[in-house]
């Protein structure tokens, strides 16, 4: 039987709505040490990976492993309602045909129930394996935000180069051109605001500008995203959780 | 001319 609780059903509906405009089918995996999901989009250019660890839930429960094969677009339905400072439970059988999600408000005045019918979904999960990294940037995720929305006017291809000490975003289209330069800095005060940059090679790589579209909505989880980059390989794009977090790898475009 | 290419290949994609 799973029973996962979140303190504020916020937190789930942010952690769908980072994923849910690139992937429709996923099957969520819950276990005693939380819940993951995987999925592919329809193109096969872009892998999403989730985990939520037992401490971002409120009370968790999960004494046998079971798969959940949920239609995003289903759930975003039911996510919807229910108010946002609601304590949100997912509750389901070992062997389910449907999950329940439990809102109630903070005065236990207000208790709202629904079932969402389960899907048999055939989908194989990875065991990503550790990449190794040539760069990897740890930017706010307002500002990675900012660059896609700017840039992706421009062109469909978002470029970026990483030398030692900058980091530039440059896209080239049929209207015209552009290019932002980030310089690494670490501010004291507010230290999610800083650029970091760590570089053991210099990397050049291209990027579709509408998956990086999908992958900025991850920003809604996180003031941070850390970009890890290797040449000719995905890009990995991550959003942290107070425990777990989002994954994007993101296939890069080549020149012919 | 870019090619975009796909995940095929770095993972194991069923």
């Amino acid at each position: 039987m799973l029973e996962a609780k979140f303190e504020e059903a916020s937190l789930f509906k942010r952690i769908i709505d980072g994923f849910k405009d690139c992937v429709q089918l996923v099957n969520f995996q819950c276990k005693q040490d939380g819940i993951i999901a995987q999925a592919v989009d329809d193109s096969r250019v872009l892998l999403v990976s989730l985990e939520i660890g037992v401490e971002a839930f409120q009370e968790y429960r999960c004494d046998h492993p079971i798969t959940l094969g949920i239609d995003l677009a289903s759930l975003s339905k039911i996510l919807r309602c229910g108010n946002n400072n609601d304590t949100l439970t997912l509750i389901a059988e070992d062997t389910p045909d449907s999950v329940m999600l439990l809102f109630e408000d903070t005065k236990k005045d207000r208790i709202a129930e629904f079932n969402l019918k389960l899907m048999d979904i055939d989908a194989d999960f990875l065991k990503i394996e550790e990449l190794v990294y040539e760069s990897t940037l740890n930017l706010p995720a307002t500002e990675f935000v900012r660059v896609v929305r700017e840039l992706g006017q421009l062109s469909d291809s978002l470029n970026i180069t990483v030398t030692k000490e900058t980091i530039k975003f440059a896209c080239d289209g049929d209207i015209g051109s552009g290019t932002i330069i980030l310089r690494p800095f670490i501010n004291m005060e507010n230290p999610s605001e800083s650029i970091k940059l760590e570089m053991d090679q210099p990397v050049e790589l291209t990027f579709g500008a509408k998956y990086l579209a999908d992958i900025v909505k991850g920003s809604a989880l996180s003031d941070k995203v850390a970009i890890r980059l290797s040449s000719e390989a995905p890009a990995l794009f991550q959003f942290d959780l107070k425990a777990g977090f989002l994954q994007f790898f993101l296939a890069p475009k080549f020149n012919d | 001319k870019q090619r975009q290419s796909t995940l095929t290949g770095f993972f194991k994609l069923a």
